[in-house]
């Protein structure tokens, strides 16, 4: 009896954090710099007595008071007849925003892609990243990009190192919408640039690329039971 | 009519106490990330008619020993946290997300009757 009167006095802590049941992840994620350093300056704001407001992240400039960063649950796509010639990486990628309770408050979506260290001097100049919103389900596994199917949200020239792109209506759409949520397309383009002397190698510089691009999405939620906007600090 | 001011030793007396929360304890060490554990602290002890005035007592804790010297039958005043501070914690859900949210109320900094 005692056993049970725990376990039901963790279940209703455990609804206060948000979660159903206690989480049993089978490995630990990588913990992304911003949310190291943001849970830093705040632990060291409590330490010292300093007044917090909890439902502003100074940081990133938000209102918010819960930070997710959701991995990419998506996959290479390998076309049998590539989309462009010049293509060096095709990739769905994919974000369950499902964690996101009703009555959060969408207040940033940023979508982090880190090629990795060596991307521009392994791919050259010449390479341009196109990332397209997917606006029509369809068979994984079987995925063609078509024009009318997919949506250009941004192209950048010479990518390289670490990017970040403004997601937040994306995010709102599909939070809203999510039978509306069938990913992104990202692809990467590369030009050779035979009169640059540089001794270019391309399918083993985008074979590089795929294996160290890294993709994820950091939301920011405000929950309106916790961040009351007549709430004035004492 | 003089009203009988019980003894407390000063030991007795309501303060704060630490409690440091190990998550190892309650097995969520395997979903938090950090912190390992905080001290959270509790209060604890006697909040005597003579003293609820320096206790850093409420006006109704006051009101409540005085009765309780008038009427034994009355309960004591109780100590309780009277000023709580937040704390960050980075865990990790079902989904392979990580996050990061701020609990209010989750440390006891000062206790009062």
């Amino acid at each position: 009896a005692l056993g049970q009167a725990v376990q039901f006095q963790e279940y209703v802590f455990l609804q206060f954090l948000d979660l159903d049941k206690a989480p049993s992840p089978q490995k630990f994620q990588p913990v992304p710099y911003i949310l190291k350093k943001i849970f830093q300056d705040r632990e060291a704001a409590a330490t010292t007595g300093v007044s917090q407001d909890l439902c502003y992240v100074k940081e990133l400039g938000v209102r918010g008071n819960v930070l997710r960063f959701l991995p990419d649950q998506g996959f290479f796509l390998y076309p049998k007849k590539p989309f462009q010639a010049s293509s060096c990486l095709q990739k769905l990628l994919y974000f369950n925003l499902s964690a996101i309770k009703e009555r959060e408050q969408l207040t940033l979506a940023q979508l982090g892609l880190d090629l990795g260290p060596s991307s521009y001097y392994n791919l050259g100049p010449e390479l341009e990243l196109a990332l397209f919103l997917v606006q029509e389900p369809h068979v994984w596994g079987q995925f063609t990009p078509k024009p009318g199917k997919i949506f250009a949200l941004q192209s950048v020239p010479w990518p390289q190192g670490a990017l970040r792109f403004n997601l937040l209506d994306v995010a709102k759409d599909w939070n809203d919408n999510p039978q509306k949520n069938f990913g992104l397309f990202l692809e990467i383009l590369v030009k050779e640039d035979r009169d640059s002397g540089v001794n270019f190698q391309p399918e083993d510089a985008c074979t590089r690329l795929r294996r160290s691009l890294h993709a994820s999405l950091l939301v920011v939620t405000l929950n309106s039971d916790q961040c009351h906007p007549s709430r004035k600090r004492r | 009519a003089a009203i009988p001011v019980p003894k407390a030793s000063c030991k007795n007396l309501c303060h704060r106490h630490q409690l440091f929360i190990n998550f190892r304890d309650l097995g969520w060490h395997k979903w938090i990330i950090a912190p390992k554990g905080f001290m959270a602290n509790y209060c604890h002890g006697d909040c005597p008619f003579s003293l609820t005035v320096s206790l850093n007592s409420s006006n109704y804790a006051f009101m409540q020993a005085l009765m309780q010297a008038v009427d034994p039958e009355t309960p004591q005043a109780v100590c309780i946290p009277s000023k709580l501070s937040p704390i960050s914690m980075l865990y990790q859900d079902n989904n392979d997300n990580v996050i990061l949210r701020h609990y209010e109320d989750m440390v006891v900094d000062e206790c009062g009757c």
